[in-house]
């Protein structure tokens, strides 16, 4: 199963993240 | 003697046939991915592999439907209190499930497989970071996330599919109908409610032995639920490379609304051992059922004249959750 998040988001937001890393339910995703 | 031989030359030779053209595809597949490894050994960067139209119409024809409503019914049925324990330490070994963060850490306490695989976390197990406005709404692996550009995302590095397709018409709230009317911009700009602002994404991949129930990744409204009944293929990093528009094949249920910045949506997508997804606010869903039209999508506004701002979720507020079969 998969989750997909799709949002509108001022242009400074950034993710902190990187792909292919295991994330956790509550670990930030990005912000701005 | 001899009419016995050509029997069994009668019998073989179809099984002969099959092993040559099952050899030489694998053969040609694996000289294929070391000619790519070679490249990317050189600093050249190779685009993905993807399926031909054929090889997607054939995995396509498969009952993955079927197969998953039967793993789902399986699933159901209880387990003698002897078995439990092997069955599900069967599953912990192989997909590396960390019992110890489960609310109930017992393994005879589930009764079927289905139980087990809904099982809850301790409420300490999963802090919600407060400091970042979006958290990730469940466990999993990154598969891809950045900004959506020429209304194509991306599921995984290389391998788009359109947003469009993937989200359906944009009819979902007045408000947008309104601007839809009179706004002759792409499908992603519509999506933008705000000046300055950008549309941005992430996908998620879960596996069997995460925890497999979502939660609210912001603070925000949701308005609106579409359910795509579609196909149930496995949406595993391997075959999202692979077959192009996977998300936009598979059945799923997209949540959209709006957060302080704009349009925020969640979609589950379903797989064919998780097929069936389930929102706590929503009593009228019901995903993978026999009833199917190809293409088809439900619509249900959650705003009406007593609730006119839909569901309000908190970040990390339980959402729903995905199921076996």
């Amino acid at each position: 199963s998969t989750i997909v998040l799709l949002f509108e988001a001022p242009k400074d937001f950034t993710f902190n993240i990187s792909a292919g890393q295991k994330i956790r339910f509550g670990e930030a995703l990005g912000t701005m | 003697l001899h009419a016995a031989s050509v029997g069994v030359v009668a019998r073989l030779r179809p099984l002969h046939v099959l092993l040559a053209t099952g050899s030489g595809y694998l053969g040609y597949s694996q000289y294929g991915r070391y000619k790519d490894r070679e490249l990317e050994r050189q600093g050249i960067e190779v685009p993905p592999r993807v399926a031909h139209e054929v090889q997607v119409a054939l995995y396509k024809s498969i009952p993955t439907r079927l197969l998953s409503r039967a793993w789902g019914r399986l699933n159901q049925v209880e387990l003698p209190t002897w078995l439990r324990k092997p069955v599900y330490s069967l599953y912990i070994w192989t997909f590396g499930v960390n019992m110890k963060e489960a609310a109930v850490e017992e393994l005879h306490h589930y009764r079927n497989l289905s139980e087990f695989f809904r099982r809850k976390l301790k409420p300490q197990a999963r802090p919600v970071c407060d400091s970042h406005c979006v958290i990730s709404p469940s466990d999993g692996k990154i598969l891809h996330f950045g900004r959506v550009k020429n209304c194509e995302v991306e599921q995984v590095k290389g391998v788009t599919y359109s947003l469009e397709t993937f989200l359906g018409p944009h009819t979902w709230t007045d408000l947008n109908i309104k601007k839809s009317e009179d706004d002759t911009g792409s499908f992603q700009d519509l999506l933008v409610t705000k000046e300055g602002n950008e549309l941005f994404h992430c996908v998620i991949y879960l596996a069997p032995g995460d925890y497999h129930c979502f939660h609210s990744p912001a603070d925000w409204r949701v308005a609106h639920r579409r359910h795509f009944p579609g196909s149930l293929m496995s949406v595993n990093p391997g075959v999202a490379r692979w077959i192009k528009e996977l998300f936009c094949h598979n059945e799923r249920v997209v949540l959209s609304g709006e957060w302080t910045h704009g349009f925020f949506s969640l979609t589950a997508v379903g797989a064919t051992n998780v097929g069936s997804i389930r929102i706590y606010f929503d009593r009228e869903l019901h995903t993978n059922s026999p009833r199917y039209s190809k293409g088809s999508f439900n619509d249900f506004s959650y705003i009406s004249n007593n609730n006119k701002d839909g569901v309000t979720m908190q970040k990390g507020e339980h959402l729903g959750e995905f199921n076996l079969g």
